[in-house]
């Protein structure tokens, strides 16, 4: 299964993400 | 003697031609595959091999659907005491489950591999960031993230999908801002901002609950019936406009930016998506209608706040079959 978020945010919203990471939930996805 | 082996040799025709087939088939790709690894080597950059659109119709007509409501019958018969911890261990052991996390480690409590897919984890066993507004919503790996750009998603890099075939058409708010023409405008309420997207793909051994990712009100549900086809990274790469066939929820609403959306996306073993706060919401049904959807909203007039969700609150989970 997967989960998709689509969201609107400002210009100088960053990912703190690489492609293929394992992630736990209630880890940091991005911030301002 | 003669006539019963012509009968034999008919019955028989048909499998050599299925292994005939499959076989040549399962060559051509695995030549894909060997001259993309030599392009590989030389460095050139390859562009993702998605299926065509035969393989996807082949594809799409496995009765994906009936085999995950099957597995998930098979999955509610209870197991005797004495073969839970066999059965547990193998799948434990077979995709790594890390059972010291878990709520209840004793396998002999969950009576069927369905009750055991949808076990609990210790509360503090997954800290919720505090210094960071999105945080993600389940365990899994990340398949692809970014910025949204010409209406188009990606699944994994280079294979997109139609972000409107994906939501929906835009009906969950009257005040549509006129002067913009694209879906994707749309989208966005406050001026200067973008659209930004994260695809988090959950394996059969991860802990299938999900929670709030920010704090957000929710609005809006969508309730799209469809396939239920594969969802792991391979096929992702393979299969473009994947998410758009599969059957999903997408839950919209709005966060301190603007829009919001978070969509559970299900798969062959995992076709069915409970929302705790939705009792109306039934997925992987027997009957529904091609390109259907059916929607709720959660504004009342006297709520309209819809569902007030804080970030790391539980919102739903995916079960078996």
């Amino acid at each position: 299964s997967t989960i998709v978020l689509i969201f609107e945010a400002p210009k100088d919203f960053t990912f703190n993400l690489k492609a293929g990471q394992k992630i736990h939930f209630g880890e940091a996805v991005g911030s301002l | 003697l003669h006539a019963a082996s012509a009968a034999v040799a008919i019955r028989i025709r048909p499998l050599y031609l299925l292994l005939g087939t499959g076989g040549g088939y399962a060559g051509y790709r695995q030549y894909e595959g060997y001259k993309d690894r030599r392009l590989q080597e030389l460095g050139l950059d390859i562009t993702p091999r998605v299926a065509h659109t035969w393989e996807v119709a082949i594809y799409k007509s496995v009765p994906t659907r009936l085999l995950s409501r099957a597995w998930g019958r098979l999955n509610q018969v209870e197991l005797p005491t004495w073969l839970r911890k066999p059965v547990y261990s193998l799948y434990i052991w077979t995709f790594g489950v890390n059972m010291k996390e878990a709520a209840v480690e004793d396998l002999h409590q969950y009576r069927n591999l369905s009750e055991f897919f949808r076990r609990k984890l210790k509360p503090q066993a997954r800290p919720v960031c505090d210094s960071h507004c999105v945080i993600s919503p389940a365990d899994g790996k990340i398949l692809h993230f970014g910025r949204v750009k010409n209406c188009e998603v990606e699944q994994v890099k280079g294979v997109t999908y139609s972000l409107e075939s994906f939501l929906g058409p835009q009906t969950w708010t009257e005040n549509l801002p006129i002067s913009k023409t694209s879906f994707q405008d749309q989208l966005v309420t406050k001026e200067g901002n973008e659209l930004y997207h994260c695809v988090i793909y959950l394996a059969p051994g991860d802990y299938h609950c999900f929670h709030s990712p920010t704090d957000w009100k929710v609005f809006h549900r969508r309730h799209f019936p469809g396939s239920l086809m594969s969802v792991n990274p391979g096929v992702a790469r393979w299969i473009k406009e994947l998410f758009c066939y599969n059957e999903r929820v997408v839950l919209t609403g709005g966060w301190q930016h603007g829009f919001f959306s978070l969509t559970a996306v299900g798969a062959t073993n995992v076709g069915s998506i409970r929302i705790y706060f939705d009792r109306d919401l039934q997925t992987n049904s027997p009957r529904y209608s091609k390109g259907s959807h059916n929607d709720m909203s959660y504004v009342t007039n006297n709520n309209q706040d819809g569902i007030v969700m804080r970030k790391g609150e539980q919102l739903g989970e995916f079960n078996l079959g």
